[in-house]
């Protein structure tokens, strides 16, 4: 649940990185 | 054409980087707390060099490509490949540190080409940077957003790999930090 995912989030040292790059590929599939 | 981005996706970007900026403030304090490994020395906010080394690496920073002679493997080789933006790293900075490392990256691109791990950084330190801007910063951020429109325009491939992160910094800038005129227009 949200309890879940919000642990998660704390425990992900790379979470920046991660939207970074999600966001770059976002563009090329689109 | 195909090398802009349409207004939807620039809308989602928007969105998705408020959400990015929300979780990152909800989780600060813990990351804050959080130990360094002990090769993880971070620069004095004023030493230039030493953030552009500790951001880009260096081999980037000093045009070094990786020798077939490296024990190390370059790519866990954070002295040479330059330290992601961890949230463990990027939590411990000021706001005075982000916007002075905001700076020094940006001069530093002024004067060489986009590289993947400067599009990392500027994205986590736009992502830590408190709003409202100073004037600094605002201006700080239009010169990001028109070095990238620069560097687009002499791109010749629409498969560059460069071109979803220009595209990015310069929607960011834009539309989240409400610099209209900057903005790519459908």
């Amino acid at each position: 649940g949200a309890g879940q995912s919000e642990d998660s989030d704390i425990w992900d040292d790379t979470a920046l990185i991660k939207a970074y790059d999600k966001a770059v590929v976002s563009f090329k599939n689109a | 054409q195909g090398f802009s981005p349409s207004l939807r996706w620039q809308q989602q970007q928007v969105s998705n980087f408020s959400e990015v900026r929300q979780s990152v403030a909800k989780h600060r304090q813990h990351w804050r707390a959080q130990f360094l490994d002990d090769n993880v020395v971070m620069p004095k906010p004023d030493d230039e060099d030493g953030w552009k080394r500790f951001c880009l690496g260096e081999n980037v920073n000093l045009d070094i490509s990786p020798s077939e002679g490296d024990t190390v493997s370059p790519g866990l080789d954070y002295v040479k490949m330059g330290f992601p933006p961890f949230l463990s790293i990027i939590s411990k900075l000021s706001q005075s540190t982000i916007s002075a490392v905001l700076e020094y990256l940006i001069s530093w691109f002024e004067e060489r080409d986009f590289v993947p791990q400067l599009g990392r950084w500027l994205y986590a330190l736009l992502a830590c940077l408190e709003k409202p801007l100073l004037p600094e910063a605002h201006s700080l951020i239009r010169q990001l957003a028109r070095r990238c429109s620069a560097v687009r325009a002499d791109l010749e491939d629409k498969d560059d790999e460069r071109l979803s992160a220009l595209n990015l910094m310069i929607c960011i800038v834009a539309r989240y930090f409400e610099q209209n005129d900057l903005a790519d227009k459908e």
